[in-house]
């Protein structure tokens, strides 16, 4: 059920985008934050093999199976979280970056995160002012059970406010931010501890660059169904 | 034969201020290959920043300890120049005839124009980008190759305000790039804005069919008894003939020490 061999023909020079089949799953691990149960990864591999020559490329990457949700409370005002249906507590850190000089390693990451789920939190917020974290931050992430928030880089320095007043209108270069922003989340959305993307620090993006982001951002209508997890087996996919 | 996958370049890498090396990229990939031992090259911290070399290198301070990040001259009053530098480094690689070599760097700051084998390729600008270069054509047949890259601070840097607050005079938010660099009301300015090679680098052996950013999704029903993955990847074929592929998808689990699950 987990292996599956599918035939392309790829012509010379092209780039295609290619879906497999879906994979069927009865019941698998869950990953859950820490606190919650146990972070559950699954090694998805894929590969290729070109005839007449053999193996060309392979990938792999642990993959957790969580669904996260998350919307505002009109009672409160306040956001809530559900993970895999349950709902969850947040107990979050503030996150700028590992070293000011970005000497960042595995090493690095693997005690700093180890020491914020030591602490009894499960999420870590990446501020807008600092960095989109490395995929080696988010391995460990997924690893000890700390959901993500991470920011794009929109803070005070981009919004018309300070002093000196900074530029009103995000940074010079819209079309570069969204470059920057689409190649991040190509990065890093495999991962199970991402949790949630955010167009800056306690601001709203300019119009278009929020416009943009929401879009791309948005899910898939294959996947929109709210109350998938109480279908029934009459609603296979 | 290179074996395919990737070898990350996280060793062995020299740097020095452009003003004070009077070749040129191609000369130093070339004719001209520095030295750890010849002036102004030193090792280099890759991944890292400029500042995290001159650290390196007990060229400046600590920034970290006490009040040392004063003595550590600040870009507005040197100019970007001071903080513009050359990275070298070599690797070794032979392809057979239908394998290609990418030179990949995850993230740099803030943009750059790199040299190998004489070759010269830019790195344009934005901190959070990657770069994936195709350099199967460049690359030298004994396989020794030279590669130096030339990285640029960003083209904002800004000006620290004498009572310092929150990300300078802001001028940094003008570029794709970290802000906390200006400094913060919890951080003391970066004296370089972290410019340098910041994130990893590699090569990366294929064939003639490369996999790029595949992209996991899963979906539950049945109160998450019954389960799907769905998985999108694009491949690219750069050969010069149709390529006849068999793609394999496989998930495994380890269930306890060595055995897994397939």
């Amino acid at each position: 059920e987990h292996l599956q061999t599918q035939q392309l023909s790829i012509h010379p020079g092209a780039r295609v985008q290619y879906t497999f089949p879906q994979l069927f799953f009865y019941k698998p691990n869950l990953w859950w934050p820490n606190g919650m149960g146990k972070q559950a990864l699954y090694n998805v591999q894929i590969s290729v093999e070109v005839k007449g020559y053999g193996k060309s490329d392979s990938w792999s990457h642990l993959f957790g199976f969580r669904k996260i949700e998350t919307y505002i409370d009109n009672a409160t005002g306040g956001r809530l979280f559900k993970v895999n249906g349950q709902p969850i507590f947040i107990r979050g850190g503030n996150w700028i970056l590992s070293d000011g000089l970005l000497r960042l390693s595995k090493e690095r990451y693997r005690t700093d995160i180890k020491f914020h789920a030591d602490m009894n939190l499960n999420m870590i917020r990446c501020w807008a002012g600092g960095l989109a974290e490395r995929p080696e931050f988010y391995h460990y992430c997924d690893i000890y059970g700390l959901l993500v928030w991470q920011e794009f880089w929109i803070t005070g320095d981009v919004d018309g406010r300070g002093i000196p007043v900074s530029n009103p209108n995000g940074p010079l270069d819209h079309d570069l931010f969204m470059l920057c922003a689409r190649d991040t989340v190509k990065l890093l959305r495999n991962h199970a501890s991402l949790a949630l993307w955010v167009g800056g620090n306690e601001q709203v993006p300019p119009k278009n660059l929020n416009d943009a982001l929401k879009n791309d951002l948005k899910l898939h209508p294959y996947f929109e169904s709210p109350n998938e997890t109480e279908n029934s087996v009459a609603d296979l996919p | 034969m290179a074996e395919i996958g990737k070898t990350k370049l996280d060793s062995g890498w020299l740097a020095a201020r452009s003003t004070e090396v009077q070749l040129t990229g191609t000369q130093l990939t070339t004719t001209h290959p520095p030295t750890k031992s010849t002036a102004p090259w030193m090792e280099a911290a890759v991944p890292g920043t400029v500042l995290a070399t001159l650290v390196k290198n007990k060229v400046v301070p600590n920034p970290f300890y006490g009040l040392e990040n004063e003595a550590i001259v600040d870009i507005a009053d040197s100019g970007r120049e001071f903080y513009t530098f050359w990275f070298f480094t070599t690797f070794q690689c032979k392809l057979s005839e239908k394998q290609h070599l990418d030179l990949n760097f995850r993230a740099i700051n803030y943009a750059g124009e790199l040299y190998l084998n004489g070759h010269r390729k830019v790195l344009p600008k934005g901190m959070f980008r990657r770069h994936s270069l195709d350099v199967t054509d460049i690359l030298h047949p004994d396989g020794q190759n030279l590669l130096v890259v030339l990285i640029y601070p960003p083209d904002h840097p800004g000006r620290i305000p004498p009572e310092g607050g929150q990300g300078g005079d802001h001028e940094i938010g003008k570029d794709v790039a970290a802000q906390y660099v200006e400094g913060w009301d919890w951080m003391a300015p970066i004296r370089d804005r972290n410019t340098g090679i910041w994130d990893e680098v590699s090569i990366y052996v294929t064939g003639p069919v490369k996999i790029i950013d595949p992209h996991l999704v899963s979906s539950f029903f049945d109160n998450y008894r019954r389960v799907y993955l769905h998985a999108t990847t694009e491949f690219e074929n750069r050969s010069s003939w149709v390529a006849e592929c068999s793609l394999n998808i496989q998930v495994t689990t380890e269930l306890e020490g060595d055995v897994c699950l397939v």
